[in-house]
């Protein structure tokens, strides 16, 4: 443990948090990606299937049981409690083009070919591109909740950390996960026009709409 | 090292 994963881990949970409380809240789901959700819910089913066979420590089973169990509240809320005000018009990403060639990549480049690491690696490749959707709703709709940027900056700042995370483990542990490296780069590429469109618009007060 | 796990990261 160090400094960048421990705030990674916490920016990620601040992330989930954040959403979950501003669909609690405003009792609405309009802006947000059910798509996403669901991948993402998807992601920590088929990662943490080790709480069933390796304990690591008391914070590492916690944390896992948390983001699982926001998860899944988070596609409860959209897809049952709140459904009426789910937009999924605008939801209209074909996840089956994120799920079908990421799950024959898992199953080509892999650190071991058993179920549990291959879904571990499915579940790696497809963290790197769940959010598409929830970019592809608000490119089309043109704008998002300023408290949904807020979501989506600490969910990108995470992974962003981790790859900090992972050059300090490389440098004093010898530690590397190359799988997880190269996902976490694509990853956090694909947030860096947000990042941008963050800094430059929304901490200055303003809304985050995109041109027409 | 760059191996099968167990993972400890989240």
């Amino acid at each position: 443990m160090n400094v960048f994963r421990l705030t990674g881990d916490l920016s990620h949970l601040a992330a989930i948090i954040i959403l979950l409380l501003k669909i609690w809240k405003s009792r609405s789901c309009a802006g947000i990606s059910g798509k996403s959700q669901i991948l993402f819910a998807i992601v920590f089913t088929t990662r943490y299937l080790d709480l069933l066979t390796s304990f690591i420590s008391l914070y590492n089973t916690s944390m896992k049981l948390i983001y699982v169990g926001c998860a899944y509240a988070t596609v409860y809320l959209i897809y049952v409690k709140f459904r009426a005000t789910y937009d999924g018009n605008h939801d209209s990403f074909r996840v089956e083009f994120l799920i079908v060639p990421v799950g024959g990549l898992a199953v080509l480049i892999n650190h071991s070919f058993a179920p549990l690491e291959i879904l571990w690696t499915f579940s790696i490749y497809l963290e790197s591109v769940a959010i598409l959707p929830q970019l592809f709703m608000i490119s089309k709709t043109g704008e998002a909740e300023t408290i949904t940027t807020h979501y989506l900056f600490c969910l990108g700042l995470y992974r962003a950390l981790y790859l900090f995370n992972w050059v300090w483990r490389f440098y004093f542990e010898g530690f590397f996960d190359m799988i997880a490296i190269v996902a976490g780069l694509v990853q956090t590429v694909l947030y860096c026009d947000f990042f941008y469109l963050y800094v430059t618009k929304v901490l200055k007060g303003k809304k985050l709409s995109l041109p027409a | 090292a760059d191996e099968a796990g167990p993972h400890d990261e989240l």
